[in-house]
C-alpha cells in the first residue's frame, strides 16, 4: 500500500491511498484503502490520514476517522491522537500497521506498530526525510 | 506554523531489517524520495494539497518496488485487484475504486470518481467501465507483472496448500 497526505499553502488538506492488497488475497476482498474513514480521510478542520497495514483491522477500528475524531472531539494534538489510535486501539484488536497524517497546522505524524513502515516527509525547505524501520 | 507539508508511506509490509540489503534499502528510499519530490514540486508552485497527494501516490504507483499500481501483488487467482481512494479536506469530497484490474494509476481513477461522478466508491467491472469511459487506458498484464510478486504468490499458495492460514502469513504479505 502507498499513500500521501498534504497541507497546501492555503491551509487545505488532502489524503490519497492506493494498494494492490495482500498477496494471495481472496478474489473480491476489499481492504481499508478505498473505505473512507478506515484507510483514507481528510477534513480541513482537523487532519488528513492515509493508513497501511492489515486492512480488516483498520476497517473495524475505523482508523483514519478515529484520528480525526480524537482531534475534533477530545482536542488532542495530532501526534497524541495518531499515537493512541495506532499503538493502543489498533494494537488492542491485533492490528498491525501504521499511518501518515498531517493536521491543519502542518504538523506531521507517522506512527506504526509493525516492524517497519516505508515513510517520508518534506516541508517548505525541500529537505526530504525517509525511513524504513 | 508550516506553510506546507507532505508525508507519504510505501506500506507497512517491510522486509525485516536483518534481511534488507543496503542496496535494496537505498532503492526503497530513492522511490520514497522521488514521490516526495513529485508532491513537493506541486506544493512549491502553490498547487493544491489534492494535486500534491495525487502526484506523490502516482509516483509510488509507477515504482514496481511498492505494492500499488505497477508493483501490485497478485490475488489468489493470479490476477491484480487494486484499490485506491482520495479525499479533499476542503469539503469532504471523496472518490474511491476497488478491485480495479488493469488500469494504470488507480488513484487517478479514484479522483475522477470524486470529480466526475455522483458516487464515492465504484468496484470491479463497474469501476473499470467508468475508467474506460473517462479515457483511461487499460494496460496489458505485462505492465503489472513483477517476478518478485509472482514468486511471492507461488510461495503463499504453497504455504496455504500445506495448511497455513492467511492470518499466519509473513508481515510483508499480510500487510498492504
Amino acid at each position: 500500500t502507498v499513500g500521501a497526505v498534504a497541507r497546501d499553502v492555503h491551509g487545505h488538506l488532502a489524503a490519497a491511498t492506493s494498494t494492490g492488497g495482500m498477496t494471495a488475497k481472496h478474489v473480491g476482498r476489499v481492504g481499508d484503502t478505498p473505505l473512507i474513514g478506515a484507510g483514507t480521510f481528510a477534513d480541513d478542520a482537523s487532519c488528513a490520514v492515509s493508513a497501511t497495514g492489515h486492512g480488516e483491522f483498520f476497517i473495524r477500528r475505523v482508523v483514519a476517522h478515529s484520528v480525526h475524531a480524537r482531534i475534533s472531539l477530545l482536542g488532542e494534538p495530532l501526534a497524541r491522537a495518531a499515537e493512541v489510535v495506532v499503538m493502543d486501539e489498533l494494537r488492542a484488536l491485533g492490528g498491525e500497521g501504521g499511518l501518515v497524517a498531517v493536521d491543519r497546522h502542518g504538523h506531521i505524524a507517522m506512527p506504526f506498530n509493525s516492524e517497519g513502515m516505508y515513510r517520508g516527509c518534506v516541508r517548505d525547505d525541500g529537505r526530504c526525510l525517509t525511513a524504513i524501520h | 506554523m508550516q506553510t506546507f507539508a507532505l508525508a507519504i508511506h510505501g506500506g507497512a509490509g517491510t522486509v525485516p531489517a536483518a534481511s534488507l540489503t543496503p542496496e535494496a534499502a537505498a532503492a526503497y528510499r530513492r522511490g520514497l524520495e522521488d514521490a516526495l519530490r513529485a508532491g513537493h514540486a506541486v506544493l512549491c508552485g502553490g498547487g493544491s494539497a489534492l494535486d500534491a497527494v495525487t502526484a506523490a501516490v502516482c509516483a509510488l504507483e509507477d515504482d514496481p518496488l511498492f505494492n500499488a499500481g505497477r508493483g501490485a501483488v497478485f490475488n489468489l487467482a493470479g490476477r491484480h485487484e487494486m484499490d485506491a481512494a482520495v479525499m479533499d479536506g476542503r469539503d469532504r469530497a471523496a472518490g474511491a475504486v476497488a478491485a480495479l484490474c488493469d488500469i494504470r494509476n488507480p488513484v487517478r481513477v479514484a479522483r475522477r470518481v470524486m470529480e466526475a461522478s455522483p458516487h464515492v466508491l465504484l468496484a470491479g467491472e463497474g469501476a473499470r467501465a467508468f475508467a474506460l469511459e473517462q479515457g483511461f487506458a487499460a494496460e496489458p498484464e505485462a505492465y503489472f507483472h513483477t517476478e518478485r510478486r509472482w514468486q511471492a504468490l507461488q510461495e503463499e499458495r504453497a504455504r496455504l496448500h500445506d495448511g497455513g492460514s492467511a492470518a499466519d502469513a509473513p508481515a510483508e504479505r499480510r500487510h498492504g
